[in-house]
This record gives structure tokens, sequence and C-alpha cells, in this order.
């Protein structure tokens, strides 16, 4: 494994942990998009389907393990915690999230490495994982006061985006057989989705003031 | 010919 690779998990990792520690030390999932933690749960259940099947090593199965359990129990909390729900921002987070599923789904079974049905899952799982995001993009448009922890969850998840291309592109050199353009394109086009939100968290950071996205 | 290999990333 290359450096940009754990880079990115870890930053993957850290993302859920800021979220975490948001949802239950702080017990506010304000500003946090319910639809996009759904899709997640979604992703990881789909992609994770080999977890029991193929073993490739500790470290990728306790990593399954941990996103998997996470995305659930983030879901879990903002749906039925007594008072994480109380926070969530319902009437913002107005995104048809359900829209995403079906055309992913159908892109899955048209472009596969494998028409079988793990691997059309898997393919599913790259797809829908590229847009999951944007609930989440919407909901911050429309938040008056993104906290810290909210836009730290964003950027770290975008982070580890930036971080999976570098590592595709260092594996396509050092690995010549290498090749998935599946999650290549599709991973490409999700870390688009978060340079105009880069933008603008950068430029709060330089100028030290609150993060805002322009509607 | 190329066989898809397993995926091995997160």
């Amino acid at each position: 494994m290359n450096a940009f690779r754990l880079a990115g998990d870890m930053t993957h990792l850290l993302s859920v942990v800021v979220l975490l520690l948001k949802i239950h030390t702080i017990k506010s999932c304000a500003g946090i998009s319910l639809k996009t933690q759904e899709l997640y749960a979604l992703v990881f259940a789909a992609r994770y389907l080999d977890l029991f099947i193929h073993f490739i090593s500790l470290y990728n199965t306790v990593m399954k393990l941990v996103f998997l359990a996470s995305s659930f129990s983030i879901v879990w909390y903002m749906r039925r915690h007594k008072i994480v729900r109380r926070t969530y921002d319902k009437d913002h987070d107005t995104f048809r999230h359900h829209f995403l599923v079906l055309p992913c789904l159908a892109l899955a079974l048209l472009i596969n490495e494998r028409f079988t049905f793990r691997e059309v899952m898997w393919a599913f799982s790259i797809y829908l994982e590229a847009v999951a995001i944007l609930p989440q993009l919407v909901l911050l448009q429309r938040t008056r006061n993104i906290d810290n922890l909210t836009g730290q969850y964003v950027f770290f998840l975008g982070a580890y985006r930036v971080l999976y291309i570098l590592n595709w592109i260092y594996r396509y050199f050092t690995e010549p057989h290498f090749v998935h353009w599946i999650s290549w394109v599709a991973g490409i086009v999700q870390t688009l989705l978060y340079a105009d939100f880069f933008y603008y968290y950068i430029m709060s950071w330089k100028n030290n003031v609150k993060l805002e996205l322009p509607a | 010919d190329l066989e898809p290999e397993a995926h091995d990333e997160l």
C-alpha cells in the first residue's frame, strides 16, 4: 500500500471520527445531511458484500467493518437518538436522494467490470458514492452558520478523494495491471464536486472568517 | 487477456 492510499484512508477515517465526535459528544447533527449519510450506508453495504468471502488483509477487513458500523450508527443517531435527531435540519435537507439510486443501479447494470452480482453491486457503490455528497453540499449552501466540525468533516471527505486519485496515478505507474476505469472516472467526477467547496473552505481559512457558501 | 483484479481498495 502506498503513502497516498494510506493517507486517503486516514483522512476518510478522520472525517468519520469528526462526524461521530460532533454527534456523539456534542449531541448535534446540525448541518449534516441525513440523505447523504443514508446513501453512504447503502454505498458501504453494496461495496463490502465480499467482506466474508474475500480476505485481502486484516487492515482491509477492519476498515470495512469500521465504515459499515459508523455509517449505519450515524444514520441511527440522526433518525432515532432522542437528543441528536432534534438538531437535524430536516427543512433544509430536501434533496431527493432516492432519485440518485436508480440511475446508479441502471448504470452499474450497463457498465461494470464483469456481469456478476458482486461486480454490479461494486460498480453501483462506486457510482453512488460519486454523487452521495450532493445532498450534503446543498444543505451546506442553505446553512447560515456552518460550524467548524461540519466544515472539517466535508473537507476531510474531499481530501480523501484527492488522495485516492494520487494513489491511482501512483499505482498506474507501479502496477502495470492496475486498470480500473470505473473507479477512476467516477472518482474524478466525485472529486470535482468538491472543487467549489474547497475554494470557499480555503478562502475562509486564509482570511480567518466563518465558512459560508454562496447560494 | 486482463482479468479484473480483486477490489483491494476501500
